[in-house]
């Protein structure tokens, strides 16, 4: 495994996003896997609509909260087509589902995966080099404050309540840690992004891991 | 100044104006807390953001939405497996 690896090195990831006061964590991490995997199957990298996983996928509770797991469950099994955003923009709340012709462009997956990998985050370097960026459930609590560094205290495991997408990791320093987009615009963190300390399932990282399949 | 910078925007009652300004007055002491952990020029450093002038209640409620699906709806895998592997 490289000492160091970054999707957007690749220009692979798309820009930070900003959930507003939209509990919909859950549909922009999601979104953000199939913008990046739909890029590194060889096609552009664009912006996918976050509001039509938030209006349609049933299972979840739209800007009332949701599963990152459940959105691809929906995904997948409907095999909607997720349009651009520039067609579905994001509202910042939950409206009815938008359907569209089946001429519109959209990007589909055909599966998925989901995995526990706490004790096994060297694994879970190599799913997130061999698939793409990696949808996550941590305990985002202590975040409320970040502005800058990794975080290696303060952030439990075991009360997953915020979806990002890990995108990277950088072992070549003192502390290896993950480097973790967020969907809360660029004014939080280290221009959206946040950085957690690897090894030791710091926020519950390695908990809830899960990716579509291109 | 924090209004200015983060856009923040508050109905007019003066009171209200207050409540707020005390929610981040103790974010304040919360950072002070948080900064006092700190071990070496790496670690994370905590402060005014976008989010200061929010209760932890009230983050938690509005920005901390998500749960995960059943336990037994994520694969574990072989741990021997792949500690050999590796």
């Amino acid at each position: 495994l490289p000492l160091r690896f970054d999707w957007r090195d690749k220009n692979l990831v798309t820009s930070v996003k900003n959930q507003m006061d939209c509990g919909a964590c859950w549909a922009f991490s999601i979104v953000d896997t199939v913008e990046s995997a739909y890029a590194i199957k060889g096609q552009p990298l664009m912006e996918l609509s976050v509001q039509q996983v938030i209006d349609c996928s049933y299972m979840d509770n739209g800007c009332n909260g949701g599963s990152t797991l459940s959105a691809l469950k929906w995904l997948y099994q409907s095999q909607s087509k997720l349009v651009r955003s520039s067609v579905y923009p994001f509202k910042s709340r939950t409206g009815s589902c938008h359907y569209f012709p089946a001429t519109e462009f959209g990007v589909s997956i055909k599966g998925y995966k989901a995995y526990e990998l706490s004790g096994l985050e060297d694994e879970m370097m190599r799913v997130l080099i061999h698939n793409g960026p990696l949808a996550v459930i941590v305990d985002a609590l202590s975040w409320q404050d970040y502005l800058g560094g990794i975080i290696q205290h303060h952030c439990s495991s075991g009360h997953s309540n915020h979806a990002v997408l890990v995108v990277g990791y950088d072992t070549s320093g003192d502390i290896p840690y993950w480097i973790v987009k967020n969907s809360w615009g660029t004014s939080w963190g280290i221009k959206g992004y946040v950085h957690i300390k690897m090894g030791v399932n710091i926020c519950g990282i390695a908990d809830f891991v899960a990716y579509p399949e291109m | 100044s924090f209004q200015e910078i983060f856009g923040s925007k508050y109905p007019a009652p003066r009171r209200l104006l207050e409540e707020r300004y005390k929610v981040f007055l103790e974010s304040v002491e919360r950072h002070k807390y948080l900064n006092g952990f700190r071990q070496s020029a790496g670690d994370a450093f905590y402060g005014i953001n976008p989010f200061s002038d929010l209760s932890a209640e009230e983050f938690s409620h509005i920005h901390l939405k998500s749960y995960p699906a059943m336990k037994d709806d994520y694969i574990v895998p072989n741990k021997t497996t792949s500690r050999e592997n590796a």
